[in-house]
């Protein structure tokens, strides 16, 4: 029997810093979403070379925590949908005669150990020409697939007012329990229905934010700074 | 880019190197996507006494570090001198691509010495 093959060192040093393979490069139809560099900038190593662990004058950046979100965490993830996947139904369903959708995010990268603090799926909507301009606003619903098709479990509605800025809800939970890992892949059913009128909308695109905390590589937990 | 590394007893007092990490020169610059590199810096130098002592502003020396550099003079044959190591240092957070096309911003601790000490 042959024994198993040692990691070589660049192996074994990338999973030292938390990555199980070394990444084939940046894919060529994925720019790089504005929150992350928000996000990124919060913490610019230049800054903190200058003035260490601060922002600004007075603004401590606490270890192991994401500012600009509010959460406790040390990895954040933009995760894109693989591929929305439209239905339209009939009049009997909740949306009417408007197109559901179903979405799904890998989260496979995600290792067993990190604790999920925050899961805001973001999507952005565009208003069919025809009837732009919905009276009363919408609803939007994110339902869990159900075995074969269509919405199983509603896990939560949300009114939304305007299509012309993205939409924003929190997963956390709804879609898994707060105090569990997060899934390997998450499927779920969006509609949008109008309040009023019969406008209804496409999905453009729709996108995932999980920060997540690696206690592994959060040590001011386990040895504060004296 | 760093500081010439000095050799074995040269080079003076045990303090931070300058030395600057480049993802392109370790082959990551495929998949991180900023920063560039960082000031990651190293430790180098003497822990022989008074070097060892805890210099104005600097890192407080273990009294172990201390003694052991003290035995070291008396009789350098019973132990070496203490080591010249990272005694503070400072997290980066690195955004880069991962295998399934995702956007990750990780938050890694102790990836810069801001300050050594001989322990």
């Amino acid at each position: 029997a042959r024994a198993p093959v040692a990691p070589g060192p660049a192996a074994t040093l990338l999973q030292a810093l938390g990555l199980r393979d070394a990444p084939q490069g940046a894919p060529k139809s994925r720019p790089v979403p504005p929150v992350m560099w928000r996000l990124f900038r919060r913490r610019d190593p230049q800054e903190a070379r200058t003035s260490p662990r601060r922002t600004s004058p007075g603004a401590i950046l606490r270890p192991c925590h994401v500012e600009e979100l509010g959460v406790a965490g040390n990895i954040v993830r933009h995760v894109l949908d693989r591929g929305a996947r439209a239905q339209t139904l009939g009049p009997t369903s909740p949306t009417g005669q408007c197109t559901e959708w179903t979405v799904v995010f890998d989260l496979s990268a995600v290792e067993p150990e990190e604790l999920p603090s925050h899961a805001r799926l973001e999507m952005r909507f565009a208003e069919a020409e025809a009837t732009a301009g919905a009276a009363g606003g919408w609803e939007l619903s994110v339902g869990r697939e159900a075995e074969g098709a269509g919405t199983g479990l509603v896990l939560l509605r949300q009114a939304v007012a305007t299509l012309g800025t993205p939409v924003r809800v929190e997963l956390l939970g709804a879609a898994w329990a707060r105090n569990a890992s997060a899934p390997r892949s998450l499927r779920l059913v969006l509609a949008l229905r109008p309040r009023a009128s019969g406008a209804c909308a496409s999905l453009i695109e729709a996108s995932l934010l999980l920060v997540t905390l690696d206690p592994r590589l959060c040590h001011p937990l386990a040895r504060p700074r004296r | 880019d760093a500081e010439p590394a000095v050799g074995r007893g040269l080079g003076g007092a045990c303090r931070a190197r300058r030395l600057y990490v480049s993802f392109r020169e370790v082959g990551w610059h495929r998949w991180v996507i900023a920063p560039r590199g960082f000031l990651a810096n190293y430790c180098q130098g003497q822990c022989s006494l008074p070097a060892t002592l805890p210099g104005p502003g600097g890192p407080p020396a273990l009294n172990h570090a201390v003694l052991r550099a003290l035995m070291h003079s008396a009789i350098p044959s019973t132990t070496s001198l203490p080591c010249c190591v990272p005694a503070r240092l400072s997290p980066i957070s690195v955004l880069f691509f991962d295998n399934s096309d995702n956007v990750v911003l990780r938050h890694y601790e102790d990836m810069v010495v801001d300050e050594c000490g001989c322990r």
